[in-house]
């Protein structure tokens, strides 16, 4: 049965995420046009890579999304990545933003996204497909 | 006095996570 989500502390943490996050940022695509941060499509990403030299996107998958051990303010979210279908976990603030290939900005806490950054942003699911880099050329 | 300050302009693949496998084998 999924399980509910731990009631948060009444003390709010102050936001540690990185400033590009907060809605109205600048983001430089790698063809030089400007953009801000809550008017980015999957384009432009596949695009920005496309160009890119040394930076691919790859596919990848929401496996699972629970609780960190650590603190109720993180989840662990864990992807299966690119091709080869790479296990990897990574614990973020549950307020962090994924970009969800043809949706948008997505997080495990969106109510909290949009309270702390302004962004936009719908819940992060099992089966989201986010868009991640990875290098072109490993070898 | 207040002089403008240059907004901050961040590059695209700062917000897309660097998600590598774990190299094992």
């Amino acid at each position: 049965a999924p399980s509910a989500p731990p009631s948060l502390s009444s003390t709010v943490a102050p936001p540690s995420l990185p400033p590009y996050f907060i809605k109205g940022s600048i983001i430089q695509l790698a063809d030089g046009e400007l953009k801000r941060v809550e008017d980015l499509k999957t384009e432009d990403f596949i695009q920005s890579a496309e160009i890119s030299t040394e930076l691919k996107i790859d596919s990848s998958t929401v496996e699972r999304i629970e609780g960190s051990h650590t603190s109720p303010n993180f989840a662990v979210v864990q992807f299966s990545v690119g091709e080869h279908r790479a296990q990897v976990s990574v614990e973020v603030l549950v307020e962090y933003p994924f970009f969800v290939f043809g949706q948008g900005w997505s997080s495990c806490c969106p109510d909290r996204t949009t309270q702390l950054l302004e962004l936009p942003c719908t819940k992060l699911s099992v089966g989201d497909v986010c868009i991640s880099l990875t290098l072109k050329n490993l070898r | 006095n207040v002089e403008p300050r240059s907004v901050p302009v961040f590059p695209w693949h700062s917000l897309v996570p660097f998600l590598e496998p774990s190299q094992s084998g």
